[in-house]
């Protein structure tokens, strides 16, 4: 997999989208 | 000639046999299985991996008896709904839980022994017109429900006697939930499939929904088995009942699809495909451990798959004793269960 693919990939998704999404 | 039935046959070129029959079990007072697992135990300070078979009306506790050979414990009757199937609680001891009901899950059980009345017993969990439902680590239970109005997601933490000790709402997607699976390497993480083909991921310990990802169009009605976290990208094990063959790979047993969490893109890595020649398609309900699944075929024959390679493993046809009904990984790496409609099982080493 590569980023053309899948996009900009984050280590840390699971913190980043739990402090994005709405509570 | 029985052993030779036995044997499984391997259709990958020259190699050391992946799946050797360790023992068998017949439940003789079984008129139809509907499932079969295993459950830690502990009595008298001995922890075992015990067998749990599964009929319409019952459900027995097997504890191993030298050599090879099981034993029933104890049997719970539960005459009131038919037992759909046994919910698997990964590292959890002394429980066995299970789902009952009609065409839909109307209620689940847990089944155990209480030593403070020295007596088995089972106590009612959650009851609803329930979608789905799985058995996360730390004795936890994630269930989907559906009124006329709304879906309920709920995880609830079960006590060691039976009890449910906290309640924690997650937040409903738009379309029905049809599978969960536990996220290895994210304790806090759940991921699920839904009707609308999206695979749906929650935070459990704030009941947030994260992302809501798209699985494509040509791969309808995915059911998601195991999924992984590595490397920023999330992995999951996904089985496709419905999808029709396709030239390229034929008929898909599971895909291992690679998704993006913060892009919701995502690219498929492995295809597990029945191989050509394989008589039958495969019953929706295969199992999934580490990183190996298992499927029972319309032949009547059990096909094993090592799914980061893509590759079929092995098969146990049907015998002149009947077929294949059941597949179900045994916990804790000890093999696989193959278990037939006439209450008998066979337990395989992989």
């Amino acid at each position: 997999c590569s980023e053309s693919d899948l996009g900009p990939i984050s280590l840390n998704w699971f913190e980043e989208l739990s402090t994005e999404a709405p509570p | 000639d029985v052993s030779e039935q036995l044997t499984p046959v391997l259709l990958d070129g020259p190699r050391e046999e992946s799946l050797q029959l360790v023992s068998e079990l017949q439940d003789s007072s079984c008129s139809c299985a509907v499932d079969v697992s295993t459950v830690w135990w502990e009595a008298a300070g001995c922890r075992e991996l015990r067998v749990v078979t599964a009929s319409e009306s019952a459900v027995s506790l097997w504890e191993p008896l030298a050599p090879a050979c099981w034993g029933k414990v104890y049997t719970w009757h539960l005459g009131e709904m038919p037992v759909i199937q046994i919910v698997p609680l990964p590292d959890t001891c002394n429980l066995v839980c299970v789902a009952l009901g009609e065409l839909e899950i109307g209620e689940i059980r847990l089944l155990l022994y209480s030593s403070e009345t020295d007596s088995f017993k089972h106590s009612l969990v959650k009851t609803g017109n329930i979608k789905a439902v799985v058995g996360l680590k730390d004795r936890r239970l994630v269930s989907s429900s559906r009124t006329m109005q709304e879906q309920q997601v709920e995880m609830v933490s079960l006590s060691e006697t039976g009890g449910s000790k906290d309640r924690q709402t997650l937040m409903p997607p738009e379309d029905t939930v049809t599978a969960f699976a536990e996220v290895e390497g994210l304790r806090e993480a759940l991921v699920g499939t839904t009707a609308g083909n999206s695979v749906v991921v929650w935070n459990l310990k704030t009941g947030q929904l994260l992302r809501k990802m798209h699985v494509g169009y040509s791969y309808p009605a995915s059911i998601c088995h195991r999924a992984y976290s590595d490397s920023g990208l999330l992995f999951v094990v996904l089985s496709h009942p419905l999808a029709k063959e396709s030239e390229s790979c034929g008929s898909p047993a599971f895909r291992v699809v690679a998704f993006n969490p913060c892009t919701g893109r995502s690219v498929g890595v492995m295809f597990s495909c029945l191989p050509p020649g394989c008589a039958g398609r495969q019953v929706p309900g295969g199992d999934v451990w580490d990183a190996v699944g298992a499927a029972v075929l319309t032949s009547g024959a059990v096909a094993v798959w090592d799914l980061l390679r893509g590759q079929f493993v092995a098969v146990l046809p049907p015998g002149p004793a009947g077929h294949w009904a059941l597949a179900r990984w045994a916990g804790g790496g000890a093999g696989l269960l193959a278990g037939r409609r006439d209450g008998t099982v066979h337990l395989y080493r992989y």
